[in-house]
């Protein structure tokens, strides 16, 4: 494992504390799409059925484990919890227009026609747009609590460090999985604006 | 290149 993946777990494992926490200490979820989360406990649920079919490393069992307690957790906290402080009139994003075409895609294209490896995709293509209701949520009420932004930025630096943590594979190990490079550049592409704020704005 | 399904990612 390189530093670059190390990094972006990590970063990502940041992310999904740092969104937790905010909800937890604060006791309210204001500003939160809970359809972006219901979306990355979809995507985890999806892609770690491979839990139940084979074992990579400790480390891989125990990050697989924590990422889906984590996202049932920030789910249950925005729709159950603190219901009351959730913002669902400004969270209208049409999950439709994500789940249509992405169940779709994952049919067509994929590395091989079996039910685990359709789920797969699904996942990887799902996640690379999961966070469109959320980024939708904030445009609309052009308003964020700077721990929103730093969750995002976390999420995206995840995502850059798996995209330097690809082409690190690429030279040392001839490793090259197009489905997860392709959805993995699209979804940094959706974080480069975001950043680009994160940036200046919050300096200010 | 090798294609290889990268299933130890996360």
């Amino acid at each position: 494992m390189n530093i670059f993946r190390i990094l972006g777990d990590v970063s990502h494992l940041l992310a999904i504390i740092i969104l937790l926490l905010k909800i937890v200490k604060s006791k309210s979820c204001a500003g939160i799409s809970g359809k972006s989360q219901i979306l990355f406990a979809l995507v985890f649920t999806t892609r770690y059925l491979d839990l139940f079919t084979n074992f990579i490393s400790v480390y891989n069992t125990v990050m697989k484990v924590v990422f889906l307690v984590c996202a049932y957790i920030t789910v249950y906290m925005i729709y159950v919890k603190f219901r009351k402080t959730f913002d669902s009139e400004n969270d209208s994003f049409r999950l439709e227009f994500l789940l249509v075409p992405v169940t779709g895609l994952s049919f067509l294209e994929n590395h091989s026609f079996t039910p685990l490896e359709i789920l797969w995709t699904f996942s990887i293509y799902l996640e690379s747009v999961a966070i469109l209701p959320q980024l939708f949520m904030i445009s609309k009420t052009g308003e964020a609590e700077t721990i929103t932004t730093h969750y995002l930025f976390f999420l995206g630096l995840y995502r850059a460090l798996y995209i330097a943590n690809w082409v690190w594979r690429y030279h040392t190990e001839n490793f090259y999985d197009q489905i997860a490079v392709v959805s993995g550049v699209v979804q940094t592409i959706f974080y480069c604006d975001f950043f680009y704020l994160y940036v200046t704005k919050g300096r200010q | 290149a090798a294609v290889v399904v990268g299933k130890d990612e996360l």
